[in-house]
């Protein structure tokens, strides 16, 4: 099985080998631990639980890697994604083009405000959160969004889950508590934005 | 000095501290580590960073836990952040009322699309990319948000830097290559989609 700090450099090897020109065949581990951030050893060591060994001064092939990685992180299947909140983040979301990129792609919009209920994103109506259980089914959703305020973010997540819902990327500023099947993964801006004062604060300080 | 890994942690603890009732004057390090989803061990490791060690059986005080966090983030003083591209993205972040929470206020705005420059978004105008240099001094900005096409990424992240900011929030999916002194995080939002996509994608297999 692979180790998770491995799982979350390979979109990053994906998204290199994406931005190489179609003419570049081979890459090699430093070339690609180079535009990752990352070292060549490290590279190998993470592409060789896909099972992808280079050849000694050769490097791997781009296709068959891309290929490798693509299967390994499940993308070879359209995964279709609720949002749920469609206010200035859900609806910066839900215009995202960027989504199709890797098949990723916006099955349903949800939220109470029955103001914005029945309004367009991106040709997409606003559903209400009644709606939540028979769309999921419906649309095939397999991740659910929360971009709601966070008094709000743990009820929809348990709702999420009691539709089958299995995975949740929380925008919402609060530790969502789920079942240990369901995968959580949180974007905290404010978080980010803590680090890097850290860091600007213990940089004067040295 | 502080381990990287205590630093991502410490802002998931203020959180917690945030939100407790006023009335909870000592917190332990199992609730800490509970609302956090940390363990208590780490917890204690963690805190002892800050030189604070909490009472066997009762726990720390929650006010001066709170102070010693916020002091070692560096969030005792204003943070001015400028944000680059006012599209979606960048348009949801100057609208984002959670910045002020924690000491961090949006001091300007900017964009290339001459469409955009002089709208006003929660109170402030799009400025032109001409101006970056003499607002960021002007301003006092600290952090530079990207919110770019990845294509524009490098270009504005080198302008910033020239600009004098040491401290970069990137949005877009691109890896930047920054001098030593100047901290990069990314939030790339396919890579938290495709890291659900993986546990979806093993889960199944298993
Ligand atoms: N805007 C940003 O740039 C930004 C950045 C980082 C994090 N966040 C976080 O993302 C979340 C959304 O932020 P925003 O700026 O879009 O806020 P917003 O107020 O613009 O939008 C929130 C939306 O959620 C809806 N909502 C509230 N309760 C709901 C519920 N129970 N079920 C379904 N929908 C519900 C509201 O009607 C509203 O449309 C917040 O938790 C915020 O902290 C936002
Ligand atoms: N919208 C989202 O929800 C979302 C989510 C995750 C990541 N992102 C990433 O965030 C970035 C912005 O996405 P978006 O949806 O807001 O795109 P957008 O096209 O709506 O906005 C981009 C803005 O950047 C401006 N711009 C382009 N080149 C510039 C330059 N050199 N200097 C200054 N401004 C410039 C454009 O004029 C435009 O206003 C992209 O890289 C995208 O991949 C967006």
């Amino acid at each position: 099985s692979i180790p998770p700090a491995t799982v979350s450099r390979l979109p990053l090897y994906l998204r290199v080998l994406g931005e190489m020109p179609k003419a570049h065949a081979m890459i090699s581990s430093e070339q690609l631990a180079n535009v990752a951030g990352a070292n060549s050893a490290q590279v190998r060591k993470d592409l060789s639980y896909l099972g992808s060994y280079g050849v000694r001064g050769v490097g791997y092939d781009t296709v068959q890697l891309r290929t490798q990685i693509e299967m390994a992180l499940g993308l070879s299947a359209d995964l279709v994604v609720a949002i749920i909140g469609a206010g200035n983040l859900g609806s910066a979301l839900a215009n995202y083009k960027g989504f199709n990129d890797w098949g990723f792609s916006v099955g349903a919009l949800f939220d109470v405000d029955a103001a914005k209920v029945g309004s367009q994103i991106d040709g997409l109506a606003v559903q209400p959160m009644s709606r939540l259980e028979d769309l999921v089914a419906s649309a095939g959703v397999m991740i659910g969004v929360i971009a709601t305020p966070a008094g709000a973010a743990q009820e929809v997540a348990d709702r999420l889950v009691s539709a089958g819902v299995t995975s949740i990327l929380n925008f919402a500023p609060t530790v969502l508590r789920v079942p240990e099947e369901v995968q959580v993964r949180r974007v905290d801006l404010s978080t980010e934005l803590q680090i890097l004062s850290f860091h600007l604060h213990s940089g004067r300080r040295s």
